[in-house]
């Protein structure tokens, strides 16, 4: 509680006039900033633990409630900017996605990596199709990104259940297996 | 051919040889729509009365309605692929834009990314992107109203008082939340935004959206400083998207394109949460 509590203290601060329409001084925003990325981090820890445990009640008649793994279950921040230090640094890496909405969804999801060879499994096991994009210069460009990816990794997530999650498994792949993996196109400039 | 092609059976963008988008096929239409980066210039005022006010946080207010393209030609790169297609476009150093259509999409998405907006020349920059078509839309156009109903707007004109317009760009800016949309008897154009915009549509056909600010005179309405933000001593970069929908405005069968913007419209708005976790030490099989 106490976590959700500090969120819901900082968007009562949110609520002000200034918050929304941007007529405050530059400090004060980016103190709004600051406070928005505590809460969202204190809430972390909530999504974490709930997510882990909802992990362990997917198996059938577990016994022991606790975690057998705990995983980490991150937040990209920096998405915007197409950065994730997670999926840039580890070969393999799985991505959770909670659907907020009333009802089941589908979304293209685009992943900030190094390379552009990667493989995508779904909780089934079955193997999506993807695609590896570019990340247009400007952007790599933006000064004081921190960010080794070259690449969006693109799949369509689909049939995501009203206010549930999939999870995908996403692995690099090496040598020949990344051979077989269709490159950018060329680009028509 | 000279015009550049991304889409897929829903709906198609060309692009000129100039790198601008020039036409949109859709919904069985093919109709002339381009798009392009402008920027006003920011008025300065003396702030001593009402009618001397400068641009700033609380305001907008173009300098004498002066307006400025960004290029006149466009960089492009094509990337096509099964399941997206992508042209990437470069308008200056400061200005660029990722224009996409997913392969199961009937909308197109565009990413710009705008800033630092340059102020060297001592000139507070607005900058807008604009939309262009042949739709007669008379004039007549609508913007909603904090995500759901949409109102009728009309240029230089208001439903309850016989307006006089002193500004005739800022005087017809509205505040759009999540989208501004106009059409005639045969075609309708609509933008989704991802955060709230200025918008209008100052001429028949077309739409524009204010998608970012630089401003370097307090507008002397109580925050005291310019809109002049920077970040590591640069001036702040915006990023966002827009999606552009395209297609008949006479309602087919009942699934009109109304109804599928506001699904999208709700989709875009409230995305996925996303979680990363590592699994350097679990295989896929242990994994699943």
């Amino acid at each position: 509680d106490p976590h959700l509590t500090f969120m819901r203290e900082t968007l009562g601060i949110m609520q002000h006039h200034d918050a929304i329409t941007g007529t405050e001084k530059e400090k004060v925003a980016l103190d709004y900033a600051k406070r928005m990325s505590v809460a969202f981090r204190a809430c972390g820890a909530t999504t974490r633990n709930v997510l882990n445990q909802l992990s362990v009640q997917s198996k059938d008649n577990v016994k022991d409630k606790t975690a057998k793994y705990v995983f980490d279950f991150k937040t990209c921040a920096l998405l915007n900017i197409t950065s994730c230090p997670v999926s840039e640094e580890n070969e393999r890496f799985a991505l959770t996605l909670y659907n907020p909405l009333a009802h089941t969804v589908s979304e293209y999801i685009r992943i900030p990596v190094p390379g552009v060879s990667y493989n995508i499994i779904d909780n089934k096991g079955v193997t999506l199709e993807s695609q590896a994009v570019p990340i247009p210069q400007p952007v790599i460009d933006i000064k004081h990104r921190n960010s080794t990816a070259k690449y969006e990794l693109v799949f369509l997530a689909t049939n995501i259940p009203p206010l549930g999650y999939r999870t995908y498994y996403v692995e690099k792949l090496e040598g020949t297996e990344a051979n077989k993996k269709i490159n950018p196109l060329p680009k028509a400039t | 051919s000279s015009v550049t092609v991304i889409g897929n059976s829903h709906i198609k963008l060309g692009f000129d040889t100039n790198g601008f988008l020039s036409e949109v096929k859709a919904d069985g239409l093919t109709r002339l729509v381009s798009q392009e980066f402008l920027f006003y210039e920011g008025a300065v005022g003396n702030n001593a009365e009402f009618l001397n006010r400068s641009s700033g946080a609380y305001i907008f207010r173009p300098n004498e309605n002066k307006i400025h393209f960004s290029t006149d030609q466009v960089e492009i790169e094509v990337y096509k692929g099964d399941l997206v297609q992508e042209v990437h476009q470069k308008f200056n150093d400061w200005i660029s834009q990722v224009v996409r259509i997913y392969n199961k999409d009937s909308f197109a998405e565009f990413e710009w990314l705008v800033g630092p907006i340059p102020i060297e020349d001592g000139i507070g920059k607005e900058v807008i992107t604009r939309f262009n078509s042949d739709i007669e839309s008379n004039g007549i156009f609508h913007t909603d109203s904090n995500g759901r109903e949409m109102i009728e707007r009309k240029l230089n004109h208001r439903d309850t008082w016989s307006v006089k317009i002193n500004e005739e760009v800022a005087g017809n800016y509205y505040p759009i939340t999540t989208k501004i949309d106009l059409e005639d008897e045969t075609a309708r154009l609509a933008i989704l935004t991802d955060r709230a915009q200025g918008g209008s549509s100052l001429k028949d056909g077309s739409l524009e959206l204010m998608v970012h600010r630089r401003l370097l005179k307090d507008d002397a309405f109580g925050v005291g400083e310019a809109l002049n933000e920077t970040e590591f001593g640069e001036g702040l970069i915006a990023r966002g998207k827009h999606h552009l929908f395209f297609g008949k405005s006479t309602d087919r069968e009942g699934v009109s394109l109304k109804g599928i913007e506001r699904l999208v419209q709700l989709e875009k708005l409230l995305p996925t949460w996303k979680f990363f976790s590592n699994m350097e030490d679990y295989t896929a099989e242990e994994w699943q």
